[in-house]
């Protein structure tokens, strides 16, 4: 399975629709400070699946990832980000393997929660996040490094560094 | 569970003992688990020692060292269990020059070995030269994020992004 | 001490607004001492509401916006109590070439102000041009660490610094 | 008061004797990782009287802060640290205000703990930590920004944020 595209609308900064293909090899993202570069990872990673608000460096709700306006935009009631996926290597989990591209959509609508849905088909958080571990990531896998946790794993306690060992295992 | 999480470590290990020689130019480091016979009950306690130096606690090791131990421990686990997206938000930061192109020349060549696809995000022009393409992160409109994509070949509109 | 805090975190706060705005270039940031009306066991809160932007809690700051409001606010403790010695490891590291040439106005300003001296370690070429002097740690002796002074005339030797 | 000189012996990494002048305005310090930077400013910090190893990004003991050795040198038995304050502006609190320069040092050997000395005289730790408290500066002074620290006051609870304040009012 290869990441193809992510959509964002609404999603932090990104109050209209904003669209990034994910080509091969090394995709450089560079921008001034405050410009969005973390929250484009942030939609990544909700999309995958992320339960916590604050890992989301949102505060207790994740409404927080909604767009809430600046001086001269009001604020939006929904978020949506999307993840296509290219499966022409059929090395999806059985559920999902018949089609060349999966789609994975989540929205957050004000006073509502998330909904899910894969290939348009509504599903809960646990299949989206059942299909990101079978292709071996997920919101919270190690491979997704966010800014300043770099060193996160050796500054860990030794029990909680095997428990980061086990998720990539 | 318990027999994946033993392989799996045997694997981390070897990766991570040949990712550091190759990010430090030499030294030692390696992985073990203590506290407990059972590996799903155990801590992993993390040895490293930069070349020339005595080998002393993580805590001593300086902001560029610890970083680059990092990189190569997230790198052991990456290889051991490739996904099919990794994503590094300004790992770069605490870096010397010399080291940035160590770690970009580690990406490079861990690129080129498997299906991954790579998000780097990143202030260091060093960096920036080094990827495949460009995406620039704007505010023209003040809080208001948008996605440009950069021709390569327009070096100059790096910096003319990171200005915006 | 009650007098002496409550004086102190007015002209903190007067410094810090301005600081921010000088930094960020507009925008909007204050201090609040809560929970208590005793300022000896209050709580300090801090907003801080860059240009353009909508009032957010400091979470939701980027790691470079972050670090520009923690500059605004060290500065402002500082020239509301003068010390003889600044030192400032590495604070430049998140921040993008636009936002290191305001600190560094920053500090060439605060600097000319006084007789505070000033420590500075960076890795970054633009602050490296800024600083009135350079000394460089080298290991020549692998794990022995010795100081040179730069000559600042020959800019090639601090990259040949960087890089040993 | 100004700083005019730190002098190293047997500190961390500076395993010889080392002297850096700070003069007036902006010294710049650089090198690559590893080099031994964060280690001078620890030398400062720890000659003000710093009390905890930790602090020092040492283990339990103090003693982390003596040479330790390489593959080539053998350990150290003492580390010592001495800062010359250039104090003809006459600045200085009353007890040490009749000399031109003050220098402070502290000394440290294994298994026989920190020796301070102020002009010569064997001093208490305390009497150091009063000093450069009357100049307004201490070894945990928030303007002694230490590395990956800078954003430190505004992650903290607003109860801890207050204590930093204080320590600079
Ligand atoms: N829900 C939201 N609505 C609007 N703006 C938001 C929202 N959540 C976060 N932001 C804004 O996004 C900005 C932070 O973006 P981000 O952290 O992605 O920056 P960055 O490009 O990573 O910067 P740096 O280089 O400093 O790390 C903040 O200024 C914040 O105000
Ligand atoms: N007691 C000691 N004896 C010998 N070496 C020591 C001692 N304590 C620390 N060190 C060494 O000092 C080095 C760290 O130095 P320091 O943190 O000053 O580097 P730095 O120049 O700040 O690097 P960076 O740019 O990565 O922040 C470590 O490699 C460590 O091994
Ligand atoms: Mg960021
Ligand atoms: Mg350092």
């Amino acid at each position: 399975v290869q990441f193809n595209t992510l959509r964002l609308n609404g999603f932090k900064s990104f109050s209209g629709r904003t669209e990034i293909d994910i080509g091969e090899g090394l995709t450089g993202i560079v921008g001034p400070n405050g410009c969005g570069k973390s929250n484009l990872v942030e939609a990544l990673r909700w999309v995958m699946g992320e339960s916590s608000s604050r890992r989301m460096r949102g505060g207790s709700t994740m409404e927080d990832v909604i767009f809430n306006g600046t001086s001269s935009r009001s604020s939006r009631n929904f978020a949506e980000v999307s993840l296509v996926l290219n499966n022409r290597g059929r090395s999806a989990p059985a559920a999902f393997n018949t089609s060349d591209e999966i789609e994975v959509i989540r929205r957050i609508e004000r006073d509502k929660g998330s909904v899910y849905k894969i290939n348009s088909n509504t599903v809960r958080a646990r299949d989206v996040q059942m299909l990101f571990a079978d292709i071996v990531v997920g919101a919270n896998s190690p491979a997704l490094v966010s800014q300043g946790r770099v060193t996160q794993m050796i500054l860990a306690k030794p029990t909680e560094r095997r428990k980061i060992l086990e998720e990539s295992a | 569970a318990r027999l994946l999480l033993s392989q799996a470590f045997e694997k981390i290990n070897a990766y991570f003992q040949s990712l550091f020689i190759n990010l430090f130019g030499g030294g030692e480091a390696y992985l073990k688990l203590i506290d407990s016979d059972d590996p799903l009950d155990a801590g992993l306690e993390i040895f490293a020692q930069p070349p020339g130096k005595s080998l002393q606690s993580l805590s001593l090791l300086s902001g560029g060292e610890q970083t680059l131990t990092s990189i190569a421990l997230i790198f052991a686990m990456f290889l051991t269990n490739p996904s099919p997206i990794c994503v590094l938000d300004e790992i770069d930061a605490p870096l010397d020059d010399a080291n940035v192109d160590r770690v970009c020349d580690l990406l490079e060549d861990v690129s080129s070995r498997g299906n991954t696809r790579f998000l780097v995000i990143t202030h260091h022009r060093l960096t920036m030269a080094r990827m495949d393409r460009l995406y620039g992160v704007t505010m023209a409109e003040r809080g208001i994020s948008q996605l440009v994509s950069v021709d390569l070949d327009k070096q100059m509109s790096f910096f003319d992004i990171e200005e915006a």
